[in-house]
């Protein structure tokens, strides 16, 4: 069973989660800005500088990442940051909110400007993701999982973080069994999907490449957080 | 060296 501080740490998770979700505002406008690959990439990069935001006062809120090392914390979000940002953008698409406006988003991402062969590995985790019909609860701590992965580069105190990664793991493999009785596999195919993560991690970093080719330019913010020059 | 805009959504208050 879950005991009492597991559920605890688990609300906490939850409602930060839920607390830092893309301002309105910014959701609506890609119902409004016309459909040119110009303008969907810069209403993307906006998209994607108000994601990061969101993940940083979501990680903020996992308890005891802020006693972190400064500089391990600087490099947990770095190295996690692309993943975590897929795996809220799958849950969005996948979520179909009336409010995510996901068809428009889907369509800006297909005309943007991205390669076709960074395209169909992110669709075809976003389905991946879409098919697991992951509970809120779920999503929240894979999340968390994600940004305290421990062998990030550059992290120090690797035990640190797996010291903060562990119980959540614990926490979400009981909430899986609970919660999927008939599907014994369903954690394993929760990590499964971090593992998908990584590949389009490498991929992505190609992708910004193709993206600089055609001489786009990121937000300061995502120059930082994706090392770009 | 720019300053990091990281760190200072870091260290800005939570929930800020």
């Amino acid at each position: 069973a879950i005991t009492k501080d597991q559920q605890v740490l688990m609300k906490v998770i939850v409602e930060a989660y839920n607390r830092h979700q893309i301002p309105q505002d910014m959701a609506k406008k890609l119902l409004q800005e016309q459909y040119s690959a110009e303008e969907n990439f810069l209403l993307l990069t906006e998209m994607a500088t108000s994601q990061v935001q969101v993940l940083v006062e979501f990680t903020k809120n996992i308890p005891g990442f802020l006693s972190l090392d400064h500089e391990d914390q600087i490099a947990l979000l770095k190295g996690s940051a692309v993943e975590a940002m897929f795996l809220r953008s799958a849950q969005v698409l996948s979520s179909k909110k009336p409010n995510c406006h996901t068809d428009a988003l889907e369509e800006r991402i297909r005309k943007s400007g991205m390669s076709e062969e960074f395209m169909t590995p992110m669709f075809n985790f976003y389905k991946s993701i879409g098919k697991l019909h992951m509970m809120q609860e779920e999503q929240a701590l894979l999340t968390a999982i994600t940004i305290l992965t421990p062998d990030r580069p550059y992290v120090k105190d690797q035990q640190a973080v797996e010291r903060l990664q562990e119980p959540m793991l614990d926490v979400l493999r009981k909430l899986c069994a609970l919660q999927h009785p008939q599907e014994p596999q369903y954690f394993a195919h929760l990590l499964g999907r971090l593992t998908e993560l990584r590949t389009l991690n490498h991929y992505h970093a190609e992708m910004l490449t193709s993206w600089r080719v055609n001489d786009h330019k990121f937000t300061p913010l995502l120059c930082e957080i994706w090392d770009v020059q | 060296e720019e300053p990091s805009l990281l760190k200072k959504l870091l260290l800005a208050p939570a929930n800020s």
